[in-house]
């Protein structure tokens, strides 16, 4: 079941690595919010990384994509600079780098708002796949509706049964294909949901 | 289907972008390699990137684990510095990094060999998906042997099919429940072949 193992594959390549404490030199992504707040004098109103799933599965090399031109009257994101990367040594490679994403929400009529946040990466890969005719054939008898919905699913069970991982990580479904929606609103309604 | 999956994702997610040149700061998987050798003043005889795929499934965080302690009349592996590390936007992620590792075989009475290699990282995660008893009984019924046969099958397929990428990925599969077998030696044999 593809959306099943690729929230396994997610949690357990991915999460585990970069939400709890490794108990030596990584602190863990509260302690690594926490760091970045006192380096750049911001405030993250939730700390947790917002893992933003797309309808289309389809997330763009950076978020801020999703804005919608030419409306300032919408909150609108920015990305700026990273939280404090994560080294280790992974399957034979020395150093791997595991690296999240600063982001901004600004807003018409009130400060800006920050939060770690990022698409959720094995579905955009997929989305890839599916692109390539190449590949699509192995994948052949694909419900994209359905590998959202185990991938979310199978996800938050993960997430929740994890003492380390729970309460870190937040699943935003984002409807892209519906012109009426802007991500900055849908994230800035989770955060009040969450504050 | 499991190891048609992770090949698709492995090949989509991770060689399409360390592999081919992007066309412009990245040339491509050669051109590191050559700027490797000219900076460290070595040679590699096959310049291309070995992916080791076990039995087991499992990837040591670095590959020297495979050397056979206590063995100074065997090849052994030794890990050296990464490749020039690739940046780039990846599905909301702002500069994720892609970061290759140079290796070493130093042999008994021979001069050493460099390759850049690692292991199958998708095969690894799978391992640790399933030894967590939390996330294996999403995937009850999974068959390793199958999965490997798999894996190594679409991605040489994949591989194979795209100019980019042809001609510059060797998978290597080796049997680390068998003592007998030593990595390095296989790596050794496989450089020959390719000679
Ligand atoms: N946002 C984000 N940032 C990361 O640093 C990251 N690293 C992994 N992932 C996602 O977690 C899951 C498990 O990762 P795994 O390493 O087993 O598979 C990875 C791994 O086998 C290979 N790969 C990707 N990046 C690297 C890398 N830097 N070095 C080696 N292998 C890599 O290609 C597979 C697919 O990668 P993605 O399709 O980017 O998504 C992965 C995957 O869904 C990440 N997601």
């Amino acid at each position: 079941n593809y959306g099943v193992g690729m929230a396994c594959s997610y949690f357990e390549g991915y999460l585990v690595h970069v939400l709890p404490s490794d108990g030596a030199k990584f602190f863990g992504f509260l302690e690594n919010i926490k760091i970045y707040e006192n380096r750049e004098g911001v405030v993250f109103p939730v700390k947790k990384l917002f893992v933003v799933v797309t309808k289309s599965l389809f997330s763009p090399p950076a978020l801020v994509e999703f804005n919608k031109t030419g409306r300032d009257d919408l909150p609108k994101l920015e990305a700026c600079s990273s939280l404090t990367e994560i080294e280790k040594d992974v399957a034979g490679v020395k150093n791997r780098i595991y690296r999240s994403t600063a982001y901004k929400i600004y807003r018409p009529s009130a400060p800006p708002v920050c939060l770690c946040t990022e698409g959720g990466t094995p579905l955009n890969t997929l989305y890839r796949v599916l692109k390539n005719s190449e590949l699509s054939e192995e994948l052949a008898g694909i419900n994209r509706e359905e590998i959202v919905h185990d991938f979310l699913t199978t996800l938050r069970k993960l997430i929740t049964k994890s003492p380390e991982c729970r309460g870190k990580c937040e699943l935003v479904y984002f409807d892209d294909s519906n012109r009426d929606l802007n991500l900055a609103d849908v994230l800035l309604d989770r955060i009040r949901e969450l504050e």
